[in-house]
């Protein structure tokens, strides 16, 4: 399973959440206008965290932050 | 599996709720408007509660609380 | 497995059904209008029972009980 | 695999009939006009009985018993 | 797999047929109008037998005998 | 995997046909008009001989022998 | 995985090919007009040849010989 | 996996590869024009050859080759 | 996973290219107009190279290369 | 699960980063205008960025960051 | 899991990229315009890059590189 994230503006934020009993952000991946990041849940992954204007496309259809 | 929360306003909380023979809240992850949260159910999380105004997305199609 | 519960009123009650040769009420979460469940069939979950006006999204299909 | 019972009336009972050699009822959950009851197969169920007015949603579609 | 069986009149019998070499009843269960059964295929019943007015719901389709 | 057989006159016959080096009868099931049979393959049953007026359900689409 | 052969005419043979190094036939079936045969791949029966005039489902749709 | 062969004329030849390092023909079979052959994948074909008018069904869709 | 191309000019070549560290054509097989090859990915084919003018059916839809 | 990256310009960048605890770039691959990447998720790799114009497809459907 | 690559013009390059820690090129296949490859990811190929005009069909959808 997999994400795909757009940002739309620069300094957008994709935040990893821990997969255990403790739930706190073990990465932050800073993109800028244009780039893309794609990513799944994983062993250490299991909640991901956006913040910033981004489309975000998923299983469960698309979604943009910019409206 | 995963559901894609979608903040509407300020304040909005998600909440993991502990697989098991017990059920209590283990985690509260706030998120202002605009903000976006992909959860994943895990070992750890059977139910998740949302508290404010949000868009949700699901296997089962999207539900809105902001009406 | 899943299904989203979105309370149409207050004092809506989710109540999961003990898995098993016995049959009993082993949780009962309370939602306020507005408040979503996203309640996963579990290892001790294997039947819920919702009184109140709900709208329900499952894999057959929504359904509501405010009509 | 699981079930979505909606009772239209008061009154409305689900049933459990055992799985194995023998088929007999484990269980019977009373519902009233506008409660909810989903209800998985499981280990100790393997056919379900629903005497009452109910909308029932399957995989195989939706069923009334009101008409 | 389940198909889910809707009488149409009183006394209807769903026969369920023993699994194996052997091919015999093992359990006949009446339905008055208006019940529900919704049975599996398990261990001890790999044919399934339909006496009566029924609606009919398989992975198939739908199928009635009232006509 | 099962089919559902609905009988279009008295005196249908369904038949299971023996997994295995051998093919031969192992069961003949008597149906009469408006009868339904909802029969698996198994363990013992690879091949399934039809003979009489039938609807006959499948995954492959439906299918009639009163032409 | 089965087909579905419904005989259009007398005289329908229905071959079962051996599974293995070796190809040969273990089985003729006859279908006389309006029988019908449902046939799966079994551990000794990994082809199926079909002489006379059939109505023949598959899971890559209908094919008919009588044309 | 199976393809299901109908022949268009006399003297088709459906012929078996052999799976392996080595590809040669381990076996040949004749059909004449009205003739079906439905024929799988196996532990020992992973490539089948086909002379003559035919049609042909596959997963991927049907082809002729009388045009 | 199988592919199916029918060769639409005398002397199309289908090579198969060996799966592993080293990437070299292991068979090739000639067809002439009009003939068929139904080919499997397998323990040793891991891509498959064609030449001349086929049509080719894949899980991904139709391709020609006589336009 | 593979994505297919398409350069719709010179000097676009394809970041794979690692999997686990950790995370940072471990490869980074430079496509030129008209080059396609076909990149799966791995052991290795848990998420891919992107830099630059690029034609983006995905199983949630496809993405452009040239607009 | 594979895609089809259809040449457009001469000297088109199908390059494996190896699969683990490491990223290099195992691997490069050319094309002559109309050839066709296809090809699958494996144990030793996790990336693909292709280099000159083609037609790419993928699980994703199809793309040109010749606009
Ligand atoms: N540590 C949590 C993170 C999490 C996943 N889904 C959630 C939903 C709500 C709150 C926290 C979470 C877990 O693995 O379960
Ligand atoms: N602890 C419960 C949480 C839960 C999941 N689904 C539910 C439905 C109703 C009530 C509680 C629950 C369990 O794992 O089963
Ligand atoms: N304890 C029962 C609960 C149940 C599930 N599905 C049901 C249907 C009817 C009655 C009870 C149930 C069981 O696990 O099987
Ligand atoms: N005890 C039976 C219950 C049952 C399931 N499906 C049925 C169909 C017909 C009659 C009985 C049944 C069994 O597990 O097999
Ligand atoms: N005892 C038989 C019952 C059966 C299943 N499918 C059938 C089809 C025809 C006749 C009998 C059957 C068996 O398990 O195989
Ligand atoms: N005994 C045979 C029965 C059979 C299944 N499919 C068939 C097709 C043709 C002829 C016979 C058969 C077997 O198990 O394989
Ligand atoms: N004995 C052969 C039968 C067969 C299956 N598919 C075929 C295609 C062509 C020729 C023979 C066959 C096998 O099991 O493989
Ligand atoms: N012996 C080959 C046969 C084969 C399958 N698919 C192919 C594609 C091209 C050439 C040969 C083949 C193998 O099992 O792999
Ligand atoms: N030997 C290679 C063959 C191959 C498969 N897919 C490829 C893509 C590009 C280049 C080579 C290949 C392998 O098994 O991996
Ligand atoms: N090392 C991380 C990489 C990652 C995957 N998905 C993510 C989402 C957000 C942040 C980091 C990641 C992991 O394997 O889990
Ligand atoms: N060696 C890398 C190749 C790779 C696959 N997907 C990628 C995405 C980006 C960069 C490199 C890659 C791996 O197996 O993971």
């Amino acid at each position: 399973e997999y994400v795909v994230i757009k940002a739309l503006e620069n300094g957008v934020t994709i935040i990893g959440l821990t997969r255990g009993k403790d739930t706190r952000f073990h990465h932050s991946e800073k993109l800028d206008k244009g780039e893309i990041m794609i990513a799944q849940f994983t062993e250490h992954t299991s909640a991901i965290k956006i913040r910033g204007k981004v489309e975000l496309l998923t299983k469960h259809g698309p979604i943009r932050t910019d409206d």
